[in-house]
């Protein structure tokens, strides 16, 4: 029997941590050359990074890649990144 | 939290842009519209004026791609990114992810009007802004009834040029002196050049001597594919065949190969688009026609020319002049209207009519409009100009 899928609407579209960095990157929160091999100072730069998209995007600041954070990753947007200049 | 100015804008007031392609979601009508509006959103607010060319190269380039489309930012499909525009520094286009389903005036699919709005904010030289409900804000705001711009993006593009003109006399772009862009030619006096090419209104339409069909409308003609007109089109008139549009009629004759434009009392003769030397010549060469005729065709039934004007018909035949018991009324013609604005016969060897937007086939077995399915009239926008 084909096993049981829950209702649409209750599955929240999302993007993995994977997918949540590149997005940062993408849209300017996050210099490309970002390297993930850690560090105090990278993990400052990615809290600061998903802080300043949790501004733009009206959500709750934690400065983690939270439930909330990832979801508002799939949101239809403008391709422009939002830190310029 | 504000606005957001990415730091180059440009240094003129006046811009153009071209819609240089377009989405199969709408009529080409509603893009132009919903874009010129977009446009206005940003001119009401300041000195900026935004006028629509059709060739040339344009200040603002407005176009929708799939994927990659050259310029190193690959579209991702349905949902995700809707669009993007590049800052004035970098050329100002905007373009438009053709894998959405774009709508307007309804909140079903991705409002063009809305993103295209956003989009022409950072090809003025706007950022994303972090106010809530700004149009410059990043994420899609869907379809908004009667949009008008939050003070935060007018505060930001305020700041770059500067506000209206107090006596702007309306938001319609103001007529442009001659502009000494060789590629752009001049606009005439009125300043308003907009061949709607979906009104699907015809003054003539006829084919030449190499096989190309050609539809005029004003002052602007097209060569139409199967499907539409060709790239590049609409172009003027005057431009290529020389004759001031809009021209009453146009007629061909497959046995020679020519192809008349006719306007009030004379006429032009050409081969393929090339003026024949002694043209123009008076109309009373087409001994007993009318000036000033509705239309022109050679009927495909027995070869004979027809000139029509308001509710009547002439029969002409070459060499000689209007055939005796000319004019007859036009109801002869069973299921035409009472006026025709143009008439051919295309290289089916069916005759065509076209008026008010519409057009109708005739049956010539019968001696009447064709019947099928879907029943004439149809509309020409639809079925000769891909809209």
């Amino acid at each position: 029997m084909p096993t049981p899928v829950p209702p649409l609407s209750t599955v929240k579209p999302t993007v993995s941590p994977q997918q949540g960095l590149k997005y940062l990157q993408k849209f300017g929160y996050l210099s490309t050359g970002t390297s993930q091999a850690g560090g105090l100072q990278a993990q400052g730069n990615l809290n600061k990074a998903i802080r300043q998209f949790q501004r733009f995007a009206h959500i709750n600041i934690t400065g983690e890649l939270d439930e909330a954070t990832l979801e508002m990753m799939t949101k239809e947007r403008c391709g422009v990144p939002d830190i310029v200049g | 939290r504000r606005y957001a100015i990415q730091g180059s804008r440009w240094r003129k007031h006046d811009l153009t842009y071209r819609i240089s392609a377009y989405t199969q979601d709408l009529p080409a009508f509603e893009v132009e519209s919903a874009v010129e509006k977009a446009f206005q959103v940003w001119a009401k607010h300041t000195p900026l004026t935004f006028t629509r060319i059709y060739w040339g190269r344009p200040d603002l380039d407005v176009k929708f791609s799939v994927g990659e489309h050259g310029d190193g930012n690959p579209f991702d499909g349905a949902g995700g990114e809707l669009a993007h525009a590049f800052f004035p520094q970098y050329g100002g286009d905007a373009h438009f992810d053709d894998g959405e389903t774009w709508t307007v005036r309804t909140p079903g699919g991705t409002d063009l009007f809305i993103v295209a709005a956003h989009e022409f904010g950072h090809s003025l030289g706007l950022g994303h802004s972090d106010v809530r409900g700004s149009l410059m804000a990043p994420f899609y705001q869907g379809y908004t009834p009667a949009f008008t711009l939050p003070p935060d993006d007018v505060e930001g593009i305020q700041n770059l040029y500067g506000v209206a003109d107090i006596d702007r006399p309306s938001p319609h772009p103001r007529p442009r002196p001659p502009s000494n862009d060789v590629d752009v030619p001049d606009y005439d006096a009125r300043g308003t050049v907009d061949p709607t090419t979906c009104s699907g209104h015809l003054d003539a339409i006829t084919r030449t001597k190499n096989g190309s069909t050609y539809a005029f409308a004003g002052e602007f003609f097209w060569r139409l594919n199967d499907i539409g007109p060709d790239p590049g089109y609409p172009m003027r008139i005057h431009d290529i065949w020389g004759v001031v549009g809009p021209i009453d009629a146009a007629l061909f004759w497959p046995s020679t190969g020519k192809t008349y434009l006719i306007k009030g009392e004379r006429y032009w003769r050409f081969t393929n688009a090339v003026l024949d030397e002694g043209y123009p010549a008076s109309m009373e060469r087409f001994r007993g026609v009318p000036t000033n005729v509705d239309a022109a065709f050679e009927w495909g039934r027995n070869g004979k020319t027809y000139f029509i004007k308001g509710n009547q018909y002439w029969r002409y035949s070459k060499g000689w002049g209007v055939d005796d018991g000319y004019p007859q009324p036009l109801s002869v013609w069973t299921g035409l209207p009472d006026r025709i604005d143009a008439a051919f016969q295309w290289k089916n060897g069916k005759t065509y009519f076209f008026q008010g937007g519409r057009y109708w086939r005739f049956d010539d077995d019968n001696l009447r409009v064709a019947e099928s399915d879907p029943q004439y009239p149809r509309s020409t926008a639809e079925w000769w100009l891909g809209c």
